[in-house]
Formats: C-alpha cells, structure tokens, sequence
C-alpha cells in the first residue's frame, strides 16, 4: 500500500541524505555517532532474519541496503571523519536504552524464540534510537538544515507506518500489537522535533530551538 | 484477527 511504499521510500531518502551530508561537506558535525551505532544494532537483530525467512527480493535487498549502510555511516563517522567536538556533546547514556530493550523485549514478545525476541529487542530499540540525536540538538541549539531533514525523513517512515497498519488491519486483518505500539512511541518523540522542523527549516529558517 | 504475526515489513 501507498504508506508503506512512501514510509519506505522514506527510509531510504533518510539514509541517502546523511551519507550525501558526510561525504558532501566532508564532515560529521552535529550528528550522533550513538545514534548511528543504536541503528547498526537495530538493523542487525531486526534484519538478519534474512537468513533464514524469505519475503521478497524487495524486501531482502533492502535489509542487506539498511545494514550495510548503517555499518558504512559508523565506519565514516569513527574512522574518516573523526570528530571529537561532536563526540564530547554525545553523551546521552545509550546503555539504559539498550538495556531497556533488552527487558521489554524479554516481555513483550509473539514467542519467547531468539528470533523474535530479538525482532521485538529491534523494534523497542528503534523506537528510542534517536533520542541521542534529538538530545545533541538540544545540546547545540541549533543544526545544519541538512541534518534536520535526515532526522525528518527517518521520523517520517515510521509515522507513514502508522496508516500502514491500519490500513493493513482494515484490508487484511492483520494487526502487530508490537509494531504498531513502538511506532506510536516513536512518533511521540519525534512529535517536538517535526513541530519545530514545520514551523522554522519547511518556511526557511534556521534550525534553532526556541 | 490472525494470530501470526508475519515479519514483513522494514
């Protein structure tokens, strides 16, 4: 359905924009290395499923795009474009998020399996993973316009999933309790972000928090 | 509502 293509396609937009970011201004300022890194964990334990569950070349394709550019992000950003500025004002503690997971993935779950303990694991982590990010923002106050539509486009997928689900409960009746309640959780804490992101970078201002 | 749950999304 129209959403979950344009979630997608959204997605993928996010990740272009960062990586065209980086290598354009040869530069990590403002973005956050634990972010990313919180990504690359939750590709791993979300899509490595692709191993052994086959859904579409489409779908498979884009797992393998998602992990290895995530990894490639964490390469540029520790090993290319160290910079230790941004590194010093990254300091939200990722482990509570991680370990926070970890529990309610032990908790909520559709089996108590590895695989979907870990797929849940990836969709609590998800949900939280830009809170590092969101936290330098508000750290420095303000962010280059660039920087503010890849948080956009990545905050957008999920939202886009939201009508998804319903639809796909409307159409096909099928409803994931999980997905759907991390999504909202997400949607939540990117709210603040897509008001300011509405109201200052869409009429050309500057990203700066009030 | 079906009870399995189907990964196939991203």
């Amino acid at each position: 359905n129209i959403f979950r293509a344009a979630g997608d396609l959204s997605h993928l937009i996010s990740i272009l924009i960062l990586l065209n970011t980086i290598q354009k201004s040869r530069s990590i300022a403002g973005i956050s290395l634990k972010t990313q890194i919180l990504y690359v964990l939750v590709f791993l334990t979300r899509y490595l499923d692709l191993t052994y569950r086959y859904v579409s070349i489409y779908n498979t394709l884009m797992k393998l795009f998602f992990i290895s550019s995530s990894i490639y992000i964490v390469y540029l950003m520790i090993y290319k474009f160290k910079n230790t500025e941004t590194e010093q004002i990254d300091t939200f503690p990722i482990e509570y998020l991680i370990g926070g997971s970890f529990i309610l993935s032990l908790i909520f779950n559709y089996k108590f399996q590895f695989g979907e303990i870990l797929w849940s694991f990836s969709l609590w982590l998800e949900s939280v993973a830009i809170l590092p990010q969101l936290f330098m923002l508000q750290r420095t106050g303000e962010a280059r316009t660039l920087t503010t539509h890849y948080i956009f486009a990545l905050g957008a997928y999920r939202t886009l999933y939201i009508p998804n689900w319903i639809f796909r409960w409307i159409s096909e009746g099928r409803v994931d309790y999980l997905a759907i309640f991390t999504g909202i959780v997400q949607t939540i804490i990117y709210s603040d972000f897509f008001y300011i992101y509405y109201h200052r970078v869409l009429k050309g201002f500057k990203f700066e928090l009030p | 509502i079906k009870n399995e749950v189907v990964h196939d999304e991203l």
